[in-house]
C-alpha cells in the first residue's frame, strides 16, 4: 500500500492514539464520529516484491484493497448497510456494552487471473475468484 | 473509484513477513511450494507468448463485465446464460481456422469462447520429437509427447488443441497442397509401426505458412483418465495423391526452429468439485 494522508495505524498506533482525543469509550458519539465511516481503502499485493517474477508472467501484482471504518449511528445509504445492521446500530446506543456495532466488511469482491508457469514450464492461467474488494458495507 | 488512500506506512517486507505472505499466497493459489520453472527465455516462447494473449483478453472481458454492470446500475444475466467466469468473445463460427498466420500464435476469438466454459487453462510444453523418415510403409512422420500428469485433481477437459508452426515450404513444392494429419498413439510395437487412431487432418497450400490447430479434446480426457496410456501424437504430411512428405519440406518447425514457433498443446478446463483450502 502506499503512505496515506490519514491517521498512521500499524506501529505507530500508539502515537497516533495520543494525538487525537482519548481513547474513545464505546458509545461515546462525537468520538467515534471522527473516525472514518466504513470505506474501501487501498491495498496493493505486489508479486514483484515477493521476488516472483520468474515463474509468475502475470499480473505484477493486484489492488486487493480492504474495508475499514466505523459502522456508527445513523448509518447512511452509501454505507451499504444491511437492514439488520441498521437495527443493531440502534440497539447498540441503547446497550454499548452488550451488543457491538455492526462490522464493516466487503459486500462485493472480485476475482483474478494469474498466469504462471509450474516446475515443468508449462504455462497455467487460472482464476481466482474473491480476491478484491469492490465494494465494502456495514454488516 | 471511490476508496481512500490507506494509512500504512509504505516499507519493505521483512523476510520473515514476506515468508508469511508468500505462505498464505501460495496456498490461496492452490500450490504446494513456489514453483521454479527450467528454461531461462522461456517467456518468449509459443505457449507463454499464446497464453499471455488470452490473459490479456480475459482480463480486458472482465474489466468490461464490471464497468458494464457498474453503467448499467443492475446485474445483467447475460442473454446466452453463459455461466459466471469470462464473457463471451464476438461469435465466430466454431470450426477452426485452417491457419491462423499470426506468429508468435495470438489467441483467436474461437480460442476466447473455450474460456467461456473454463477457468482454467493449461499449456504443456513438447517433451519428445522423433522423426520417423523410414518406416516400413516408407511413411513419414513426426511423434509428439505431452505430461498431462501435472493437471490438478478434479479438473476435467472441455476443450484441447495440439498447436504446430508451418513455415512455407521449398519452391519445388509450389502449386502443391498438402494434406497435415494429427494421429493418437494407442500401441507401440518395437520393430514395426504403431498402432494409431486418425483425430484430425488439414489441407493447407504448401507455399501458406502460420499455426495448424488440431482439436484433441477426446483425446485429452483419456489421457487424463488414463495417464499410463499417454503414448503420445505422430503429425503425417503427405500430397493429395499420397505421396508422403517429410518434416522439413513440409515446412514443420522442430526444435531447432525459434522458441516462439515451437509445437504446444493447450487444454481448458472446468474444476467439477471445489478446491477446500486446508486450514493453517
Amino acid at each position: 500500500a502506499t503512505g496515506g494522508k490519514k491517521k498512521n495505524h500499524g506501529r505507530n498506533k500508539g502515537k497516533a492514539q495520543q494525538k487525537s482525543s482519548p481513547a474513545p469509550k464505546s458509545g461515546d458519539q462525537n468520538t467515534s464520529e471522527q473516525r472514518q465511516a466504513c470505506k474501501k481503502h487501498e491495498l496493493y499485493v505486489s508479486f514483484r516484491d515477493l521476488g516472483w517474477q520468474d515463474w509468475i508472467i502475470a499480473p505484477e501484482g493486484y489492488a486487493a484493497f480492504y474495508c475499514d471504518g466505523e459502522c456508527s449511528f445513523p448509518l447512511n445509504a452509501h454505507m451499504n448497510a444491511t437492514n439488520h445492521a441498521i437495527v443493531q446500530t440502534l440497539v447498540h446506543l441503547m446497550f454499548p456494552d452488550n451488543v457491538p456495532k455492526p462490522c464493516c466488511a466487503p459486500t462485493k469482491l472480485n476475482a483474478i487471473s494469474v498466469l504462471y508457469f509450474d516446475d515443468s514450464s508449462n504455462v497455467i492461467l487460472k482464476k481466482y475468484r474473491n480476491m478484491v474488494v469492490r465494494s465494502c458495507g456495514c454488516h | 473509484d471511490n476508496h481512500v488512500h490507506s494509512s500504512f506506512i509504505y516499507r519493505r517486507l521483512r523476510n520473515h513477513e514476506r515468508r508469511e505472505i508468500q505462505r498464505e499466497i501460495l496456498s490461496i493459489l492452490g500450490l504446494p511450494h513456489r514453483p521454479r520453472p527450467f528454461s531461462p527465455g522461456k517467456q518468449a516462447s509459443s505457449a507463454p507468448l499464446f497464453m499471455l494473449d488470452l490473459y490479456n483478453a480475459m482480463t480486458t472481458d472482465e474489466e468490461d463485465a464490471i464497468l458494464g454492470k457498474a453503467l448499467a446500475g443492475k446485474a445483467r444475466k447475460s442473454a446466452s446464460g453463459v455461466p459466471h467466469g469470462y464473457s463471451r468473445a464476438p461469435q465466430q463460427p466454431y470450426r477452426a481456422a485452417p491457419l491462423t498466420s499470426q506468429s508468435p500464435p495470438l489467441a483467436t476469438a474461437h480460442d476466447t469462447n473455450f474460456l467461456n466454459d473454463a477457468d482454467m487453462v493449461m499449456s504443456f510444453v513438447n517433451l519428445v520429437e522423433r522423426d520417423k523418415d523410414f518406416s516400413h510403409h516408407r511413411r513419414h512422420y513426426r511423434e509428439f509427447r505431452f505430461d498431462l500428469t501435472q493437471i490438478p485433481e478434479g479438473e476435467a477437459v472441455t476443450a484441447a488443441e495440439f498447436r504446430i508452426y508451418k513455415d512455407q515450404s521449398p519452391v519445388r513444392y509450389e502449386n502443391i497442397t498438402l494434406k497435415f494429419t494429427i494421429y493418437q498413439v494407442i500401441k507401440e510395437y518395437p520393430n514395426r509401426d504403431a498402432e494409431t487412431f486418425l483425430l484430425d487432418s488439414k489441407k493447407i497450400r504448401a507455399t501458406d505458412g502460420g499455426w495448424l490447430v488440431f482439436d484433441i479434446t477426446a483425446t485429452s480426457n483419456h489421457w487424463l483418465l488414463n495417464p499410463q496410456q499417454n503414448m503420445g501424437l505422430q503429425l503425417c504430411v503427405e500430397t493429395t495423391d499420397g505421396r508422403s512428405i517429410n518434416m522439413k519440406s513440409a515446412g514443420i518447425i522442430g526444435r531447432n526452429g525459434p522458441q516462439s514457433k515451437q509445437p504446444f498443446l493447450v487444454a481448458f478446463f472446468k474444476a467439477s468439485e471445489v478446491l477446500l483450502r486446508s486450514v493453517r
